[in-house]
């Protein structure tokens, strides 16, 4: 009998939302830290391409290294998902949702001014 | 909300007017130019119904300030397209004016015409990438405008919060815009 991939639920539910380059993603899931996995170089690019890393594409390597554990940390922080520094469902399902091709990167967050009554 | 480096923003004489076109040779044909036309003067509409911009369609596509176009794969600024899905469009901080929209899509107007399971909403993806187009980076709110992503067959188009402080601070404010336009769930949220 054929096994389940553990990541099929959640394959079923981004199908809709994902192009095929991304969806081979979901592969991915739950990988974090130490994780060494073909292909994560290309997730790399990913994160390359939307402002998240900066080495150079001869030195993409597939392991989940400390570079690609910071990358997906600052991903969740700019997206607003929970930083769990892991390629979680939630973060999943955001890098193979389509979006806009603008870099994340050079951005500044507006910060709010606090002002004291004194 | 957010802001691109060194926070830029279009530098006219008030009253601002910001002229557009679209691009004669990069556009798609299964859409009638009126519609295409009518989702961006909505699209413009939003964001000029907050802050004291004007924008206005010209023919000349080579002197308007926002060039609008469809293309694909690598059309020659460095953001090559990808096909379906995948990145659906981009456009360039203030005052370059560029908006691209990939023309691989299955761009639609209205779901009940175009049922593709893979439709991409044009009047959403105008609005967010007008925002870019104005000075907005992308926000790590999920409800605004200004979040990178969008799910086909879906339609985000209204303006949250988020994103008029964001280009509120950039602009100012409209003086005939009252924030009792926006959500009740947004307004109740920014005064808690």
């Amino acid at each position: 009998r054929k096994l389940l991939d553990p990541s099929t639920e959640l394959t079923a539910d981004v199908r809709t939302n994902s192009n095929a380059t991304w969806h081979s993603f979901m592969r991915f899931l739950d990988a974090e830290k130490g994780s060494q996995l073909r292909g994560m170089s290309e997730l790399k690019k990913y994160f390359q391409r939307f402002g998240y890393l900066s080495i150079p594409n001869q030195n993409l390597t597939d392991s989940f290294d400390e570079d690609l554990e910071s990358a997906v940390l600052q991903y969740q922080k700019n997206l607003g998902l929970p930083a769990t520094g892991r390629l979680d469902s939630d973060t999943m399902k955001e890098i193979t949702s389509p979006r806009c091709g603008v870099s994340d990167k050079k951005t500044r967050t507006a910060q709010k001014l606090h002002a004291k009554i004194h | 909300y957010a802001y691109f480096d060194g926070e830029p923003r279009w530098d006219r004489s008030s009253p601002m007017i910001l002229t557009y076109a679209f691009s004669p040779d990069h556009t798609i044909d299964y859409l009638s130019s009126a519609d295409i036309r009518a989702v961006f003067e909505r699209s413009f509409a939003r964001w000029s119904s907050v802050i004291p911009v004007n924008f206005t369609e010209v023919d000349d596509y080579y002197s308007a300030d926002i060039k609008i176009g469809w293309y694909r794969g690598d059309h020659g600024d460095g953001q090559p397209f990808d096909g379906v899905l995948g990145v659906l469009a981009h456009a360039f901080s203030p005052e370059n004016g560029r908006l691209h929209l990939d023309g691989a899509e299955a761009w639609a107007v209205d779901f009940k015409e175009q049922k593709s399971k893979v439709a991409v909403d044009l009047e959403s993806v105008a609005t967010h990438e007008i925002g870019h187009i104005l000075g907005l980076a992308h926000s790590a709110v999920k409800d605004a405008v200004m979040y990178p992503s969008l799910s086909p067959r879906t339609k985000k188009v209204d303006l949250r919060i988020d994103d008029v402080e964001g280009i509120q601070a950039l602009y100012g404010s409209n003086p005939n815009f009252k924030y009792s336009s926006l959500y009740e769930s947004d307004i109740s949220s920014s005064r808690s």
